[in-house]
């Protein structure tokens, strides 16, 4: 649902310069749940922005659900993100003047489209947030501003779902609630997960485990265990 | 060096009304790495900014260094942050349009103090961000940018630092690289460390550990090992 062929990325000008991905290529199936993990830096992020098309790439190609993306028009590509994709991004990005729920609905609101009120109560329910759904994101500690992300990133049922770091800012138990819920997500609803983590314990939720370092691919492993 | 005696601190109004802390004591003594841990949404990152003087409490006192800092003017209480106190935010707080070392030197710079070039440099180079210093923050990767911020509270060698979740974006390569560094500052400069954590094998370089649950006390762990 997801491929990357020779994707190339720099970032900066002189002495900031940084080859952050140097000639990725990497699949990702339906139904398929992958973790990424390297150091930090190593360009875990970059590739997850690129794959998601919301950052281009200098050289290669990355198509999603067979469509090539590289080389869209900005319109047409936050049409297919809104429709296809899910982000959970590493720093959360909530919108600091909408309350939780808001936060939540808003890629719905913006496609004009209407709320599954069923899957957004069991969402909220699996992530505990039903007391906090009218807190704004400042009024919410660390662990509740990562699962705000991790709800607006799945009520949608996106066809791929790019979650980075998802459970840093949790505690084991509601970490565990959050790994189940997007290993659910593969499983049953076919859907492509993609989590970059530093957790191992995290990475044994997936089917493979992809590692970077330096910007380059520098390894596979097959149904890891903890 | 630092005490709460009976602190509460509730957040909000109506259908925002959180009671975050609820009557809490705890003492952290000189040369102590402490580690706090608790559920996501227990109150860790209150009491932590209480116990910095960044917050201030609904009832009880807190005292840092024998200075009882409740009731104390912003005026003092940036003085005495600034002179014994070093805070690694769960969200990193740094400057947006100041490149890494400035971001790192900046309380030195606003107390008027001479940056120690040794220190930084071993700090630097324990951190591995020599060379990422002319990068701003959003030139940086998420572990990066969590770098920077234990960089920039530990220049100025304080007598208390309070780290927010302070390897919650890293590898555990990184990871270990703060925690030594962090072990050390208590062992061999006496200072009193404060650490919130999710990760056991981090509160394992601890000395104690903590529990909070529903802005309480739940007990104390001694010598925890992972
Ligand atoms: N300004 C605020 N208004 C209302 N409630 C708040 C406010 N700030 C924090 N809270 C609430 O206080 C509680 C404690 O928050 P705190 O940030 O201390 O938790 P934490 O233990 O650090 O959690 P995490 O592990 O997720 O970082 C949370 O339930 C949060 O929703
Ligand atoms: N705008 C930019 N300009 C210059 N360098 C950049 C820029 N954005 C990212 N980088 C660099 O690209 C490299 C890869 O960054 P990336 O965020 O992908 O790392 P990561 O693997 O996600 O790390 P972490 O685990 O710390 O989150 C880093 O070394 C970073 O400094
Ligand atoms: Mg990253
Ligand atoms: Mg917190």
């Amino acid at each position: 649902a997801v491929a990357a062929q020779n994707i190339t990325k720099t970032f900066g000008t002189d002495d900031t310069k940084v080859a952050a991905l140097d000639e990725v290529s990497v699949t990702f199936r339906p139904g398929e749940f992958t973790a990424i993990m390297g150091p930090s830096g190593s360009g875990k992020s970059t590739l997850m922005h690129c794959l998601a098309g919301l950052d281009t790439v200098d050289a290669g190609q990355v198509a999603v659900n067979s469509t090539v993306i590289t080389g869209m028009s900005d319109n047409d590509l936050t049409k297919l993100r809104r429709s296809h994709i899910g982000f959970i991004f590493q720093a959360f990005n909530l919108v600091p003047t909408l309350n939780a729920k808001d936060n939540i609905v808003l890629p719905l609101d913006l496609a004009g489209a209407k709320v599954d009120q069923d899957w957004f109560d069991q969402i909220i329910a699996t992530l505990g947030l039903a007391d906090r759904l009218t807190h704004k994101p400042h009024q919410l500690s660390g662990g509740q501003q990562q699962r705000v992300a991790v709800a607006r990133a799945l009520l949608t049922r996106p066809a791929v779902v790019f979650a980075d770091e998802p459970t840093g800012a949790l505690d084991s138990n509601t970490g565990a609630e959050v790994l189940a819920l997007l290993s659910r997500s593969a499983r049953e609803m076919g859907q492509t997960i993609i989590m970059v983590t530093h957790d191992p314990h995290a990475a044994s939720y997936a089917d493979r485990v992809v590692l970077l370092k330096d910007g380059g691919v520098l390894g596979h492993l097959e149904d890891p265990t903890a």
